[in-house]
């Protein structure tokens, strides 16, 4: 189930429609500092129903919706959207691809959706699930983690062993 | 639910000793099972010695080691139950460019079987890609991203 | 007390608006109080606003935006009342090349009037030097330094 | 009161005799992970009086004697010197240099010295304190201690600020 596209729209400083094609190898993303580059793994994380403010890195979920800048105004809505290759038919569904998307508006509403048919936050986490994904706690490796890894007690050692097993 | 934790651990162990082996030549890395009472529960014990150094606390390594010896650790991991992909975020800004050079290693472990998406400000890791993303922002603006395949010709 | 903390904080403040605007060229940084019952006790709030970016959280602010900003405020600290000497330990490890050239001319604030000691694996931190030392270790090994005076002409 | 010279003996990894003889100006240090560049600013710290095993990556304080390698054995003590112009006569002491000197053995027993004389861990403090260099907290800034500055609450700001005030 690897990555094919992302796409990012009012998310975070991601204000212009973005779209990102992933190979399915080594996809290495560069740019200066404050130009996006943790964005694109928030919304990655985000997408795949990540609800923990604090690893987005914001106060509020309504953080992540562009909120303008000296010279554009805020948007109304952040919305992302992952299309995934249902390459080893994990997912039971007779699909090619894949796509999950997330919206939400500043008033606080959120919409799903699978495949362009909406659905529940609960139905995307499902899938993930299914799909071996579902727990990113590994999959996806935040700036300044690795240096606390070592520091973790044994007991936290045993859990990442243990949801990887 | 212990048989899934032992097999799981045994093969990290055993991805994790190799890892460490190509990360610090010369050095020993091992993971054991803490003694205790209850094997649901006993925790895991990273140890990492680098060559010619004494088995010491994990606190005494420098900061370079310590996460050199966490990537062994994560990409035995990722080598024993892979996920389809993982997004690593500027995870090897300690090292400096000979143990950079030796994390590329770890990566290629893994790159023929797991699509892997790195950030990352550092050369060398940019020269691994299959395919570069560069990202920008004029101030004021939005975020955007170009795309560029890198084939073995480009360097 | 209270006018040791009060002063501190006026020129404190100065130092950081002009750091910042040193390092983030076209942003702003400001000090505040925070609105308290109690002089003796409301905290110090630090702003952060990059060029062209509208005032957000702290923690929306990237790695490398929120060490720069931090160093800002650090040396700000150091120019309002500076100790005889500082030891600097990697500060610059998340700034990209631009920042990093940003950062020396905080280096540059402070060198005439007071001596710094600044570990680092960056080229142009080293540029910076007038004298470097050079620490390497064999395996098995003790720690070794060998030092050597850098002159204008060294480049 | 700027640095002059460091020796360090038998302190991490620093088993045989090191100094460094410091400029007035800006001293670089570089050198591959693992080397001893930090353990440098330790001993700074530990030679100042810090206490804080943790502030200097122990747990216990024996931690910082040099524990021997695969091919050396390990040394009975630590020891760290630091000189110290007395230039702007901010300690009252009629001399152009200053020297402290501490000393750790690995049956726990403890040595200072002020210009070669025994005195109290206590005598050290109280000296650098007069300096203007007591309390050490950003004096030494460590390796990784940037990245919190900012995630420091209101009241640990006004700290940093009424401290140096
Ligand atoms: N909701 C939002 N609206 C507008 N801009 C935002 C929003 N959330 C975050 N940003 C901006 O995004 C920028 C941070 O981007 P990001 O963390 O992706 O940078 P980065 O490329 O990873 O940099 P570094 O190399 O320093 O880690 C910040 O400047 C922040 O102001
Ligand atoms: N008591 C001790 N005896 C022997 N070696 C020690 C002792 N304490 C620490 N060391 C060794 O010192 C090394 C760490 O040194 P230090 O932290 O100064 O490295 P560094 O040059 O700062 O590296 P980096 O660039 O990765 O931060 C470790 O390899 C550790 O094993
Ligand atoms: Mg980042
Ligand atoms: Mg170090």
């Amino acid at each position: 189930m690897k990555l094919k596209h992302l796409t990012l729209r009012g998310f975070k400083s991601f204000a212009d429609r973005t779209r990102l094609d992933f190979t399915s190898g080594v996809n290495v993303v560069v740019g200066p500092n404050g130009s996006g580059k943790s964005n694109i793994l928030d919304a990655i994380a985000w997408v795949m129903g990540t609800q923990a403010t604090k690893s987005l890195r914001t106060e509020k979920m309504e953080d992540v919706v562009f909120a303008g800048t000296e010279t554009r105004p805020p948007l109304p809505r952040a919305e992302v959207a992952l299309t995934f290759v249902n390459d080893e038919q994990l997912i039971p569904l007779d699909l090619a691809e894949i796509t999950i998307t997330r919206r939400l508006f500043r008033d606080g509403t959120s919409e799903y959706e699978l495949n362009g048919a909406p659905c529940r936050l609960l139905d995307i986490q499902d899938l993930l699930s299914d799909g071996g994904i579902g727990r990113q706690q590994h999959v996806l490796v935040g700036q300044g983690q690795v240096g606390d890894v070592l520091n973790a007690r044994p007991e936290d050692h045993r859990a990442v062993i243990e949801e990887a097993a | 639910m212990v048989d899934l934790f032992e097999d799981a651990f045994t093969d990290i162990a055993r991805y994790y000793e190799e890892n460490f082996a190509l990360v610090f030549p010369g050095g020993t890395g091992r993971l054991r099972l803490e003694e205790g009472a209850d094997p649901l529960a006993t925790g895991v014990l990273v140890e990492a010695q680098p060559a010619g150094k004494r088995v010491g606390r994990l606190s005494l390594l420098s900061g370079g080691e310590r996460s050199l010896a966490a990537l062994a650790f994560l990409f035995a991991v990722f080598r024993a139950r892979p996920s389809p992909f993982y997004v690593l975020d500027e995870v090897e800004a300690a090292l400096d460019d000979a143990n950079l050079h030796r994390f590329l290693r770890l990566v290629h472990t893994l790159r023929e079987s797991v699509q892997l998406v790195i950030i990352t400000h550092q050369q060398q890791t940019m020269e691994a890609a299959d395919v570069l993303y560069g990202v920008t922002m004029e101030p004021g603006g939005s975020s955007q991203v170009i795309s560029k395949r890198m084939t073995s010709t480009t360097v």
